[in-house]
């Protein structure tokens, strides 16, 4: 970063508080409902940006291998099932994302493990 | 990503974070952006967390996504985790998970069973500090009153390493990015001396969420792979968080 002009000369001071940048969208999770349930009004809004967000991370994965469609099918094979093993709620959330999106439970894994691959 | 924990000379604690994320993970080359980066700033949300009508927590997710790397209790306190890198990462716990070694916890899952249970800082700090988490990381702990602010170093073989505010012997905010606090930052990623340049200048006094905007609106700490900005203030309970572009020319991290 020291060189230029990747990095400002001077540290900013002219952004305003609050910024024009795009404010965030919160959600109410409703922790009294069946961890299934909780997600399923977001997933609804967002499936979409989901289903491009990791089909990006499987064209990566796919990138190192000949045959991109067998490494979908053994992902979702392999880590489908490991989110039986995974803890409670995480576990039924996880299972009712995939529910909700129709994103297969396997991918929903690797997205929800992916800081421990990612940290290699 | 930067973590900041500042606190003003009336003991009003701040935290504030960029999540840097993607890197290597896909070039748009026509645009100089990162595909994943891109692709995870429509999934930013803020959640409310909820039981019987009333908020217990509050955390920044990307949709989809279980865990917490952002989040309040309010009243009680903040945290933010930023990547540590390391051979000994969470791949291998992931493999030890698969053959049945199951003592460790997922770093997300931690981080939101830790912030939903939280009562106090120091309990919370403790809890932290003692963890068995599957993957390295820096968790970054403010509280509620004044010198509680830490950066917590885990590793999955040694002790937690711990930094922590000293506001009486003029240490009043704690920033860390991607590398430990005892070693010195790579040449090609040091956003370290850029962030503590920009807080000094800033000074105690001025302390708030409008300058604490603009240390993480400085480049390099703000940098293509920087998806959101969050800001919290653990008294008020207030959490805002804001979705970041970095005009070229800009460091790719």
């Amino acid at each position: 970063q020291d060189a230029y002009p990747y990095t400002d000369r001077n540290c900013r001071t002219d952004v305003p508080y609050p910024p024009n940048d795009p404010k965030v969208s919160t959600f109410v999770l409703n922790l009294d409902l069946n961890p299934k349930d909780r997600w399923a009004p977001l997933m609804k809004n967002k499936t979409n940006e989901l289903k491009a967000m990791i089909g990006d991370i499987i064209n990566l994965v796919g990138a190192f291998f000949k045959n991109k469609t067998k490494i979908v099918n053994d992902l979702d094979t392999l880590l489908g099932p490991l989110v039986y093993t995974l803890p409670q709620p995480y576990q039924d959330e996880m299972i009712g994302i995939s529910d909700a999106s129709g994103v297969p439970l396997g991918q929903i894994v690797l997205y929800n493990i992916f800081y421990e691959v990612f940290t290699v | 990503c930067t973590s900041i924990v500042a606190e003003t000379p009336n003991g009003t604690l701040y935290h504030s974070r960029n999540l840097d994320f993607g890197l290597f993970l896909g070039w748009d080359v026509k645009n100089k952006k990162w595909e994943l980066t891109e692709r995870l700033r429509p999934l930013v949300v803020n959640v409310d967390y909820q039981k019987g009508g009333k908020t217990v927590a509050k955390a920044v997710h990307f949709v989809g996504y279980v865990g917490v790397l952002t989040g309040i209790k309010p009243g009680v306190i903040t945290m933010t985790m930023n990547e540590r890198y390391n051979i000994d990462g969470g791949f291998v716990g992931i493999f030890e998970w698969i053959l049945g070694q199951r003592s460790e916890q997922w770093m997300g899952f931690f981080m939101r069973d830790t912030l939903v249970e939280a009562t106090d800082y120091a309990s919370t700090k403790t809890k932290v500090i003692n963890a068995k988490i599957m993957s390295p990381g820096y968790i970054i702990l403010g509280g509620n009153k004044s010198g509680e602010g830490a950066i917590i170093v885990t590793d999955r073989e040694k002790p937690a390493y711990v930094e922590e505010l000293d506001p009486k012997k003029g240490k009043w905010f704690v920033l860390q990015t991607n590398y430990d606090p005892v070693d010195k930052p790579p040449f090609f990623d040091d956003r370290r001396t850029s962030g503590v340049r920009c807080m000094t200048n800033t000074t105690q006094k001025a302390v708030g969420f409008g300058p604490l905007y603009n240390v993480l609106s400085t480049k390099p700490n703000l940098n293509l792979l920087t998806a959101y900005t969050a800001m919290m203030q653990v008294d008020t309970g207030y959490l805002d968080t804001f979705i970041r572009e970095c005009p070229q020319p800009c460091y790719p991290w």
